[in-house]
């Protein structure tokens, strides 16, 4: 475990804080895409599989069943808690994601490290994970004003993802069989889609003004 | 043939 895992870790950790901070607190899911909530899930669920079969570390287990919870319970407070439902961006949130199921599906039958179940079933979770922030970024960019928590939680998103690509920088000349090029590329063009959203969040920053998008 | 390592990540 080097420096970027581990602060890739945490800020992923924080962005799901951020996210069920305000949930609790505002009662209020609104700037939050749905569909992006329950790609996660799907991709939590699909990758997190080897918990059963594999054991890592202690760290990794737990971690494992952080993610796979909040990821779950996020979902259930968007599409049963009422008072929280009720702010939901629905007729925002209209990106269709069940093309983006299907198509990192296919992929996965045909881009995978080894033809056989868990193998398939971790190259879809990586390929849905790299483009499941797009509901979220539509959403963001069609409502054009995004809330401050909603800011800093896509922002510690896109923070993670880079520090995961620092830490497979730091592997590949570290670690004498470090190649997981299907993790990295994805992981790529997963960071590539928040290139935009970091562009604006810088700039509100450094003129200290309310995050917006162009529309 | 080298076997893949654990996949740790997260």
């Amino acid at each position: 475990m080097n420096v970027f895992r581990l602060t890739g870790d945490m800020t992923h950790l924080a962005s799901i804080l951020v996210l069920l901070l305000k949930i609790y607190a505002t009662k209020s899911c609104s700037g939050i895409s749905l569909k992006t909530q329950e790609l996660y899930a799907l991709v939590f669920l699909a990758r997190y599989l080897n918990l059963f079969t594999d054991f890592i570390s202690v760290y990794n287990t737990v971690m494992k069943l952080v993610f796979i919870g909040s990821s779950l319970a996020i979902v259930w407070c968007m599409r049963m808690h009422k008072m929280v439902k009720r702010s939901y961006d629905q007729e925002l949130d209209t990106f269709r994601h069940y093309f983006l199921i299907a198509g990192c599906f296919l992929l996965a039958l045909l881009v995978n490290e080894k033809f056989m179940f868990p193998e398939v079933l971790w190259a879809f979770s990586i390929y849905l994970e790299a483009v499941s922030t797009i509901p979220q970024l539509v959403l963001l960019q069609r409502s054009g004003n995004v809330d401050n928590l909603t800011g800093q939680y896509v922002f510690l998103l896109g923070a993670y993802r880079a520090l995961y690509i620092l830490n497979w920088i730091y592997r590949y000349f570290t670690e004498p069989h470090f190649s997981r090029w299907i993790a990295c590329v994805a992981g790529l063009v997963q960071t590539a889609l928040y290139a935009d959203f970091f562009y604006y969040y810088f700039l509100s920053w450094k003129n200290n003004a309310k995050l917006q998008l162009p529309s | 043939e080298v076997e893949s390592p654990p996949k740790d990540e997260l």
